[in-house]
């Protein structure tokens, strides 16, 4: 699935 | 975690401990632009609603809450500390930063990813952190002696940034996830918005001679 990343990054 | 993330996190902190550092220990904050620092105080404040919400890791929730509190902290000194308010240049730092506010926050609401209120609001969070330095940058060109700190502050925070491109283009190789295209172009422009700036400190760097920016 294709998380989108952005919500781990600062 | 990949390096250029951990680099560009790095770089961000050491920015704002600068900023923190030259404020804090001469207690001046000459050449520093209050706007812009409003203005990054409302990135962080519309980009971490979810601190509460979602639970990364605690670097993550540590890091925000750093970001969260220096930013703030450091309107406050420029605002209200007694000694260092009377270093801030108003007549100098005049940016109409609300003209930037305003098509970021238009922008936000008809370009982003899905129609939330913190997906709106993060969305926000990214136009507004693309423009955020320009205020500083116009008081830069029109402060002729700028002192190291505030050079270094600038160059840091443009870097970071610079360093989340590397670190989007090794996730986009690396992992099954991918990067919004909001995210990618937000974090370009910022980055050539310090174009100049990189180009001006290095060649002040290479020539060893005091920074200044062409009016």
């Amino acid at each position: 699935d294709k998380m989108n990343m952005r919500k781990d990054e600062l | 975690m990949n390096i250029f993330r951990l680099a560009g996190d790095m770089t961000h902190l050491a920015s704002v401990l600068v900023l923190l550092l030259k404020i804090h220990t001469i207690k001046s904050c000459a050449g520093v632009s209050l706007k812009t620092q409003e203005l990054y105080a409302l990135v962080f404040a519309t980009r971490y609603l979810d601190i509460v919400t979602d639970f990364i890791s605690v670097y993550n929730t540590v890091m925000k809450l750093i970001f969260l509190g220096s930013s703030f902290s450091i309107v406050w000194y420029i605002r209200h500390h007694r000694v260092v308010r009377r270093s801030y240049d108003k007549d100098q730092d005049t940016f109409r930063h609300y003209l930037l506010m305003i098509p970021c926050m238009l922008l936000a609401l008809f370009v982003h990813e899905k129609f939330t209120f913190k997906e709106v609001m993060w969305t926000f969070s990214l136009y507004l952190e693309a423009v955020a330095i320009l205020p500083q940058l116009v008081l830069l060109q029109r402060t002729r002696n700028i002192d190291n700190l505030t050079g270094q502050y600038v160059f840091l925070l443009g870097a970071y940034r610079g360093l989340y491109i590397f670190n989007w283009i090794y996730r986009y190789f690396t992992e099954p996830h991918f990067v919004h295209w909001i995210t990618w172009i937000a974090g370009v422009v910022q980055t050539l918005l310090y174009a100049d700036f990189f180009y001006y400190y290095f060649e002040s760097w290479k020539n060893n001679v005091r920074l200044q920016l062409p009016a």
